[in-house]
């Protein structure tokens, strides 16, 4: 899977996910990838985009509830994030990046990796792989 | 800050034993994409622009698993997946099993701009694309040596075990991004 996510200089944030699914997937199976709020959601308060274990993400209807979280109890994009991470997913899960509307980034798993990347107008810029 | 984007390429059980040549491959593949989407939004691009660009070339990097490298069902085909949303206007667009598109995310988005709809899947799906432009592939561009390999070991895995419950048991501990 993969999967990006932006805060342009208009100030508008968009989430885009593909996937290939998972080896040797059933007839008609689908993942969280195409399940809008799942795996993949934007809207002005956050853009969120997921990878991971299909049906754990959508059962949590993870990225949706990332930006809820943000909305309806004033916390952090980090806080947040962390919070379906570590709160509503079990370890081996899942991994998330997203962007808010003031262009913090922040990109969480507990997986044991994800592939990622980041950079924002300040230069900061991080390409990781592991913890 | 005035922009900033992030990506992911996957996430899953990482062996920290890749070789360095691996490793360097896939640095070169997040750094590629990266630049992908620092150049749309530094020159003043869209946030969508940016993510479905960025995308696209993660799609084309027979690395990761989507697009191009993407894996194998158990029918030894190749089916994909993807979505996009604009949070500026909750306008969203998405589709499922597709076969033949080669940039998924592309068509996800004409869905979006293009269409009354938000989600299309298989043959449906397939069929929306006929009406746009976006570019066809046959099924075998997807395919990878390096993913082929793979889902032969599952088969053989699969194959080895004695029943469906065991079988279902094995693809549940295999279930990565």
């Amino acid at each position: 899977t993969v999967g990006a996510v932006a805060l342009d200089s208009e100030g508008r944030l968009a989430a885009a996910t593909s996937t290939g699914g998972m080896t040797n997937k059933q007839f008609g199976r689908v993942g969280d990838v195409p399940i809008i709020g799942s795996g993949t959601f934007a809207n002005h308060v956050a853009a969120v985009s997921a990878t991971g274990w299909g049906e754990q993400i959508m059962r949590n209807v993870s990225a949706n509830t990332i930006a809820n979280h943000m909305e309806f109890t004033g916390s952090s994009l980090e806080e947040a994030m962390n919070f379906v991470v570590t709160e509503r997913l079990n370890p081996g899960d899942a991994g998330f990046i997203g962007v808010d509307s003031l262009g913090n980034i922040s990109m969480q798993m507990n997986t044991a990796g994800m592939f990622r990347a980041s950079l924002d107008a300040d230069g900061n810029r991080t390409v990781m792989i592991w913890q | 800050k005035e922009w900033a984007i992030a990506l992911h390429g996957g996430a899953g059980t990482i062996s920290q034993d890749l070789p360095d040549s691996v490793k360097a491959r896939y640095y070169a593949g997040l750094e590629e994409a990266l630049r992908v989407g620092e150049l749309v939004l530094r020159d003043g691009g869209t946030a969508l622009d940016a993510v479905e660009n960025v995308v696209n070339t993660l799609e084309d990097n027979p690395l990761f698993n989507a697009g191009r490298g993407a894996v194998f069902t158990a029918e030894g085909r190749h089916e994909l997946d993807a979505a996009i949303m604009d949070g500026s206007t909750l306008a969203a667009g998405a589709v499922t099993g597709l076969t033949t598109v080669k940039n998924p995310v592309s068509l996800a988005r004409i869905v979006m701009q293009e269409s009354r709809h938000i989600f299309f899947s298989g043959v449906g799906a397939e069929e929306y694309a006929d009406q746009t432009s976006v570019e066809r592939v046959d099924n075998d561009y997807f395919h990878t040596q390096n993913r082929y390999e793979q889902w032969q070991r599952s088969q053989e895995q699969a194959s080895a075990e004695s029943t469906p419950m065991t079988m279902e048991k094995w693809i549940e501990d295999s279930k990565f991004g």
